[in-house]
This record gives structure tokens, sequence and C-alpha cells, in this order.
């Protein structure tokens, strides 16, 4: 029996063993990437890095492979999520490029400018690789092009500091902004297995076992990856606060939390990195668990609304003593009355939450100054 | 807690990530479109 499961647990390290050497081999895409239309990296695949000069042979097109990373995304543009998104193609032509004097392929900026203004009044088709589990879709942005009034608030208000495509925007800002970023970056993330310090900095930060992975730091400090890189950052910190950037696979969002170090430079948890620790897809939420997001974002954060579901007959029921004692005991009834009520109005609870010293939900935006 | 965690999740829904400050190993550019 046990070297059956001796055997069972070898042939699965085998397996991961095979998949780890498939995705450092040179001539093979990593299986992250492989969502991706060839024809969409056949631009990059092809460039003549390979044939290159210096005496540095760039083997692993896995490093090299890129796409226009969203590095950030307006409030109107909900369907593009920073840091995970990257653009690799537009109507289903891989992203233009151009290659400099050492073989490295570049976006192509005035092509692409050029592409957003032929479609002015039109939907353009833009291919999109994510982070989450690897996987490619389309999104269809709506280009809408400028009058003549904007075209002239461009050229007064432009911005001499702000890298230029040089070619003018003949559309209305998109609400997002990109950077040429290896596809790989993407994965550099910190998996949480456990947190081993009681009321360490991990615990006491609200890290969630199984569902978190770190994914960024403050300043960007983890852009560069590496197994030892988070160890290294947080022991460097110690005594000292650190903002740390967290995403939730269940619920599927991401939140700073800052942490404290203590002078022992440790976070209090257990991390596991590498291909087994990427962030997997998102699973599809219920239609009615979607319905039940909708209705909670639209009731307003009062106390009100905890009387707001309770019908008056119900306020003063006869309740005997014996049915108080035990919901004192807080056991199974409490349990299935809370088990019952998930979900249906947590403005109650939020209020409570509200009060207590979690972390702040995000800011209000401001309206801009512009 | 995990209860109270859900909750604090939920609002953080809609938050992006802005690397516009952040060092990166992404060359040239940011560009806004």
């Amino acid at each position: 029996m046990f070297r059956i499961a001796k055997n069972l647990v070898r042939t699965f390290e085998q397996s991961v063993q095979d998949t780890l050497a498939l995705s450092q081999d040179s001539g093979s895409l990593d299986a992250f990437f492989q969502s991706i239309p060839p024809n969409l990296l056949s631009a990059q695949l092809e460039s003549p890095v390979d044939a290159v000069s210096e005496g540095v042979k760039h083997t692993n097109v896995n490093e090299t492979l890129s796409g226009l990373r969203i590095v950030w995304v307006d409030e109107m543009q909900f369907q593009l999520q920073s840091f995970f998104d990257y653009i690799v193609g537009f109507n289903d032509d891989p992203v233009p490029v151009v290659n400099n004097q050492h073989g490295f392929s570049y976006p192509d900026y005035r092509r692409i400018t050029s592409i957003f203004n032929e479609h002015c009044g039109r939907t353009l088709k833009v291919n999109i690789w994510s982070a989450k589990g690897g996987t490619f879709r389309d999104e269809y942005v709506n280009v809408i092009s400028k009058d003549s009034n904007d075209l002239d608030d461009v050229s007064l208000n432009h911005d001499e500091r702000r890298p230029s495509s040089g070619e003018a925007h003949q559309f209305q800002a998109l609400g997002f902004k990109v950077q040429w970023t290896p596809l790989i970056a993407s994965t550099f993330t910190y998996h949480i297995l456990n947190v081993n310090i009681p009321d360490g900095p991990a615990q006491l930060a609200g890290l969630i076992p199984d569902e978190d992975y770190i994914i960024g730091c403050q300043d960007g400090l983890l852009a560069t990856g590496g197994e030892t890189l988070l160890q290294d950052i947080v022991r460097s910190r110690a005594n000292y606060d650190l903002v740390l950037y967290v995403y939730n696979k269940v619920s599927d969002c991401v939140r700073p939390i800052t942490v404290h170090i203590g002078p022992d430079g440790r976070l209090g948890c257990n991390v596991g990195y590498g291909f087994l620790h990427r962030i997997p897809t998102v699973k599809q939420r219920s239609q009615q668990g979607q319905q039940q997001q909708q209705e909670d974002d639209s009731v307003p954060f009062s106390a009100e609304s905890e009387t707001a579901f309770v019908p008056s007959a119900f306020t003063a029921p006869p309740v005997p003593t014996k049915k108080k004692s035990k919901n004192k005991k807080g056991s199974q009834p409490l349990a299935m009355d809370d088990y019952f009520n998930e979900g249906r109005d947590k403005s109650s609870a939020a209020a409570k939450l509200a009060e207590s010293d979690v972390t702040a939900p995000p800011p209000q935006k401001q309206p801009s100054s512009n | 807690n995990m209860e109270v965690d859900r909750l604090m999740l939920d609002k953080w829904r809609q938050w992006n990530v802005d690397m516009t400050t952040w060092r990166s190993i992404g060359s040239g550019p940011i560009m806004e479109f």
C-alpha cells in the first residue's frame, strides 16, 4: 500500500518535473503562453534575436516574449485589468514591432496609434492574454473620434515629459496605460500556503492561506521575481512597514495591505513560488452571485438598512426565554441562521466592520481636476 | 474572522492596481491611450 502511494507521488513529481523542464526548454513555449494564437507571436518568435551578436544568444523565448502590459486602467475601462492583462494583438494581427540594432523587439507606437486612428468611429478588436491562468480573450474597444475643439485642447496642454508616439491621437482617451513587458513577469507571484506565526505580520494583515497571492510590493520591489526575493525584501524591511499587493483567487480582487515587519524580519507565513503556484483561472461566479453582488453594490452603507428587510410583525415576536439561552450558547441554531442570512443583507455586518480596525475599503474616486 | 475578510474583499472588487510608479522589468515608456 505504502509502495503504491510512493509510486504515485513519484509519478506526479516526474510529471511536474517534465512540465517544468518543458517550460524551460528553449525551443518550446511555456504552457502558460500556449493559449495565444501562434500568428500573434510570430513577429517576436521570428525576430533576429537568435542570430545575434555580442556573443550572447537569447535562446529562451519564454523570457523574451512580451506584450503591452496594462499598467493602469481608468474607472470606465473595466474590461481590462491592470497587472494581469497584456495586449498581444489588434484585430487578430500581432502588435506591430520594430527591431533595434541588437535585434530586440520594441512596439511600434506610431503604428499602434495609427491603428486606433484608423478605427475612429468604429470598434477595434483587441487581443488580450491574461496572467490569470494564462488565458486568451478578445475585447472590443469603441474608438470615438475627437472633435476639432478637443484636438486644439491637446495641442495646448501638451506635456513635454510625456513620451510621445510621434503621431497625434485623433480619438478620445481610451482610459488605459501600457508598457512593453515580458509575459513571464506576471508569473512572479508568491502563493500563501499557511500562516505559521500566531499574531505575526501575515496573520494581523489578514492573509488567507491558499486563496491569497502576493503579486507585488511597494515601489515594484518584486518586479524582477525570484524564489527568494520576497524573503530578502521582508528581511531588509525589519522594524519597518511594507506595502504588499495581494490577489485573492476566490473573490478575484487585489487589495493592498500594510504589514509591520518585526525585528526578526519574518512575514509569518509559508509561500509557494513557481509553476505550480501561478495565479489560476478565475472561476465563473454564478449568476445568482453576480446578481447578489449588484444588489450589494447598490445598497448604501447605512445602519438604516439593518431593519429595512425585517417586517414589522417580526420586530417583537413572543420569544420564549429558552430560545435566548440557546443563542447564547452560539452553537448550531446560530450557525444555521448565519447560513441562511449569508449574502442577504450584509450592511449590518459591514457597519460593524467599519467600526473595527480592519483594512478600510478603497477611497472614493475624486473628480479629476483636468 | 473569515466572514469579515469576505466582506472586506468584496469592497476591493473594483479596485485596480496602478503600476505607473512602480519599478518594472518592462522596457520603454509607459504609453497612454
